[in-house]
């Protein structure tokens, strides 16, 4: 099923 | 030195309430042109910022950036003991103590309420948000934010409260914004139409759509988002499928209070 993704992940791999 | 005043507590008590249910913690950081806070969610699902300029306040004096991490729900805790009308003033030294005193007086009876928070230690924030340019957002839904709340009431006593993973589809197209979520037995949808500003200039439904755009969020934190309406009367959501959403309420002049949370992804 889906999964919320993570946001700390999101703006660190920016 | 840090010295800080706001003369109605108002302001604040609707900052905590606003982030004190999601969010346990938050960095506080002050500087010359204000204060901006973070937080971020156990789960790193939800973040929040909020930026209070300087002019927000009745008295500003910052002649040193401090940062500090702060428990909120102690901070809720104390605020909730303050009456709307208390002066509020916040001081910390940049002594080693790592606390920051609040103080609130009650203008009526004099009586002074002093809180001493220490310095907590705070998850992963603060992070560098970057400002993503509105190219990349399909679709912006502008709507009031008493609306919003509405909405998520709506779909959470339907939505499986129950269930901590409940879904709500936000789809925009060009003429109205939807918010669906299915239920143990069912599923709701919320169809809003974008008003014809000539009508109700006050309270508009704007829309602006690059192309048609339809993505799921976790309806528990959207519904934790909404409690920005003790803010601001207007709140703008900006959807892309490949970045965070933002819903973002802005506070009279003086600043903004923005969330952050990505779309649900496939597995």
């Amino acid at each position: 099923n889906k999964h919320q993704a993570d946001l700390e992940k999101f703006y660190n791999s920016r | 030195i840090l010295e800080l005043r706001l003369v109605q507590a108002t302001l604040f008590k609707n900052v905590l309430e606003a982030i004190s249910d999601l969010f346990s913690k938050a960095n506080f950081d002050f500087s010359g042109t204000g204060l901006e806070l973070q937080a971020m969610d156990t789960s790193h699902v939800a973040l929040v910022a909020l930026l209070l300029r300087a002019e927000a306040f009745n008295h500003y004096l910052c002649d040193r950036d401090l940062s500090m991490g702060l428990n909120l729900a102690d901070m809720a805790k104390a605020f909730r003991c303050a009456n709307n009308d208390d002066i509020i003033t916040i001081k910390a030294e940049e002594d080693w103590s790592d606390t920051v005193t609040f103080t609130f007086e009650s203008p009526e009876d004099g009586e002074i309420s002093i809180f001493d928070f220490d310095f907590v230690g705070t998850n992963g924030v603060p992070l560098e948000i970057p400002e993503f340019p509105e190219s990349e957002y399909q679709a912006k839904v502008r709507m009031p934010s008493a609306k919003f709340m509405r909405i998520c009431k709506k779909l959470s006593s339907f939505g499986d409260s129950g269930d901590r993973d409940t879904v709500v589809i936000i789809s925009v197209d060009k003429e109205c914004v939807n918010f669906f979520t299915r239920g143990k037995t069912g599923t709701s949808t919320i169809v809003c139409r974008q008003t014809q500003t000539v009508d109700k200039p006050k309270e508009p439904t704007l829309i602006e759509m690059k192309e048609q755009v339809s993505l799921a969020f976790d309806l528990r934190y959207m519904n934790s988002f909404s409690k920005g309406s003790t803010l601001s009367d207007q709140v703008t959501i900006s959807l892309s499928s490949n970045l965070p959403a933002v819903f973002e309420y802005k506070i009279a002049e003086t600043g903004y209070i923005r969330y952050y949370m990505l779309p649900r992804i496939e597995e």
